[in-house]
């Protein structure tokens, strides 16, 4: 089974369409490994970038060194996913 | 003796639970509900439709789809507790029993099964289909992408290895084609509502390209009256309005291709988004994620009702 100790999903907003452009970029260099969750459409829409741990350091420099400002929405997705699995778990028991 | 009523709709399953749930659902309906198999999955799991019908023969009807992006486990959720309501409200809400006395209801609950069990046993964020990719070692296709309208635009991506991965072709997809012969073969489809989250949003065509279809007025008319009633139960505000606009270019998605083939009434859902799971809302918000879409469903199916083309 695939774990995401560790993964972030940052809530994006670009200000633009130059930093809308800049996501794509980022979303498509295939070492990051980043997985939108939520595309870049537009600016002042939110986009949601999962981001594997190994990338973070990367990519939140790669935001901050274009001014893009972000807020991170998941802090770890597998603390989320053994939160789900707890649940499913229980309720089954029940 | 199993019941529906022990059923934790608060809760997420896997899809053994969910396909005898199903067989239970009908058990306890049998005079209404029906189960049928409109083809196998890529790795040959059974393809299965709920069908809500009253009587008489080849009546026009709905087809509602949920699951096709395995990964967003809160449509499948809001499916199997959304079957159930209609099973419920029929002789009860006047609405739903006028519906059911003149159309049928196609319900497909786990529209990408490989997708979905894998999601339960390998990689919870899976969202494509399971099918090989000749050439490549990436796995899967997005079902969304794989339809034939705009296929192949520059709405979806030719990288086996991307997220939007549209397929070697238009239906390569078992789980594609088997929606798109059932109904062609039905030939009386009228309306098709396809559920995906997240991102609070009700769209319709077209995504493949900018301009308006022959029935936007109508469409987003209809739209603004079901985000309005949706956003009323706990304030859930959606935005509405074509894909292309809404969001952004996106070719061979389910609701162009169901639109362009005479479907006048193809919407797809974008369920809520409390800007702090994305897709992995926990399962305390599946029951107020159902309740609220569900006036905005009977909304359009009662708009069909009423509007026969």
């Amino acid at each position: 089974e695939q774990l995401f100790v560790g993964d972030q999903v940052l809530r994006i907003t670009a200000r633009d369409e130059e930093q809308i452009a800049l996501l794509r970029v980022l979303g498509e260099r295939a070492e990051m490994q980043v997985d939108f969750w939520r595309d870049p459409t537009r600016p002042h829409h939110p986009a949601d970038l999962r981001v594997p741990f190994a990338s973070l350091q990367a990519v939140k420099f790669f935001l901050e060194s274009h001014s893009i400002s972000y807020s991170i929405m998941i802090e770890d997705v597998q603390e989320l996913l053994d939160e789900e699995k707890k649940n499913m778990t229980k309720s089954r028991r029940t | 003796e199993r019941s529906t009523s022990t059923f934790d709709f608060a809760s997420y399953h896997t899809i053994e639970e969910i396909y005898d749930w199903m067989d239970v659902l009908v058990d306890d309906h049998p005079n209404l509900i029906s189960k049928i198999e409109i083809g196998r999955s890529y790795e040959n799991r059974s393809l299965y439709v709920m069908k809500f019908s009253t009587g008489g023969s080849n009546r026009p009807a709905i087809w509602l789809d949920t699951g096709i992006h395995s990964r967003e486990w809160i449509t499948q959720a809001t499916g199997v507790w959304t079957a159930n309501k209609i099973a419920e409200e029929y002789g009860q809400d006047p609405s739903v029993t006028a519906i059911l006395d003149s159309m049928d209801i196609f319900f497909e609950i786990i529209a990408n099964p490989d997708g979905f069990v894998f999601t339960h046993s390998s990689n919870r964020l899976w969202r494509k289909t399971r099918s090989i990719n000749a050439g490549s070692d990436c796995i899967g296709v997005d079902p969304n992408r794989n339809w034939d309208a705009g296929f192949g635009g520059s709405g979806s991506s030719s990288d086996p290895c991307s997220e939007i991965y549209r397929g070697p072709y238009a239906h390569s997809e078992r789980e594609v084609k088997a929606i798109v012969d059932f109904i062609h073969g039905h030939g009386n489809v009228k309306s098709v509502i396809s559920i995906h989250s997240y991102s609070q949003m009700l769209l319709f065509p077209y995504g493949y390209k900018r301009g308006p279809a022959a029935h936007h007025q109508e469409l987003n008319e209809l739209a603004k009256k079901a985000v309005s009633d949706l956003a009323a139960m706990y304030g859930t505000k959606y935005s509405y309005g074509s894909i292309a606009d809404t969001i952004y270019l996106a070719d061979g998605t389910t609701v162009d291709w169901t639109y362009d083939n005479g479907v006048k009434y193809s919407f797809t859902f974008e369920l809520r988004d409390t800007g702090r799971y994305g897709f992995l809302l926990p399962s305390t918000e599946i029951i107020p994620t159902a309740t609220e879409t569900w006036p905005a469903l009977l909304d359009i199916m009662v708009h069909v009702l009423e509007n026969p083309y």
